[in-house]
């Protein structure tokens, strides 16, 4: 199942590359030492209909990215692959002195998964997508709580109801 | 299958995104005007044990990693995430004058097959690893010889017999 081969790559691929080292790198990091309030996990946001958009400044104004933080590696012939995690800083809507940051991004294999579906090659229907997202996120879940992965604990799996973004004939196809 | 996620993910997720600009970006940049000859296709190594060493320059002394072609773009709310597509300089051994350029990499999602097979937790055999290698190739292929593909043309699947690093253990699995 592609989502399970999704889940396999996004562990091994990144996230035993990326969470490891990442409390210490946040912390060495300029957004550490500004004071505010920072959660220093990394968020991978699970859009229901795997919509990753590219940046979150365009989807909500209380959201900014403000840099990232990140290092390189030689990985697989690629000499000092470049990994950011990108932070961002959240405005509290009631109160524009509040913000908060957080590190994080669209849980990038599920742009993989909507590009299938919408791609005109691969012939995945929109159920098909969301099923393995569904596997995605369940394989994923497992991985994580294997001994093996003790060290992959700064992560947060966020699934989020993006649906009023879906088309009509999306929301009718659900129904 | 887990070959065809890392297939259908390897091409909306890298090839999509570089082999379209990767020709200009290449005659762009210093390495084209070296005079050096210069093969501008990408080209993506398979080793046959899925084995992908970090760096060229280990494995070959006749081949050295020289620099890259790179751009940035915002994926995913990871803004202006990096693409690097490393350079290699490739001497002749009868000839130590005679040199040429070429791009490419060990293909990186078999890096995570790899692991799958040995990091403890996927418990993938090396034949389900050396299957699922297979169906990896095999997608891959059919998805570049679909037409919506026709940007992605500078590209090499290149199969690469690594047997003799594997260890007197694998090669007595394989008899
Ligand atoms: N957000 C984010 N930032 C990153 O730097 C990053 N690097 C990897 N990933 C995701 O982890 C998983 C494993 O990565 P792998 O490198 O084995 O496969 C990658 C790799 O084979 C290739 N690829 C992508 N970006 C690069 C790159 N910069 N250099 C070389 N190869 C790349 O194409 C596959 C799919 O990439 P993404 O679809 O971006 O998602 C990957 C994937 O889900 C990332 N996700």
């Amino acid at each position: 199942d592609i989502g399970h081969g999704l889940a396999w790559s996004y562990y091994y691929g990144y996230l035993k590359l990326i969470l490891p080292g990442l409390r210490q790198r946040v912390n060495e990091s300029e957004f550490a030492k500004s004071g505010t309030p920072f959660l220093k996990k990394f968020i991978a946001i699970l859009p229901e209909t795997s919509i990753c958009p590219s940046s979150f400044d365009k989807e909500d104004e209380n959201v900014k990215t403000i840099g990232a933080v990140e290092f390189s590696v030689s990985i697989s012939g690629n000499v000092m692959r470049n990994y950011k995690t990108a932070v961002h800083q959240v405005t509290d809507p009631r109160d524009k002195n509040k913000t908060y940051l957080f590190l994080g991004e669209f849980c990038t294999p599920l742009r993989s998964l909507y590009e299938m579906a919408s791609g005109g090659i691969a012939g995945l229907s929109n159920e098909g997508r969301n099923h393995q997202s569904l596997l995605f996120r369940e394989k994923l879940k497992e991985i994580l709580g294997h001994p093996n992965a003790a060290d992959c604990k700064d992560f947060v799996l966020l699934p989020y109801r993006d649906v009023a973004v879906q088309s009509s004939s999306e929301v009718h196809e659900k129904e």
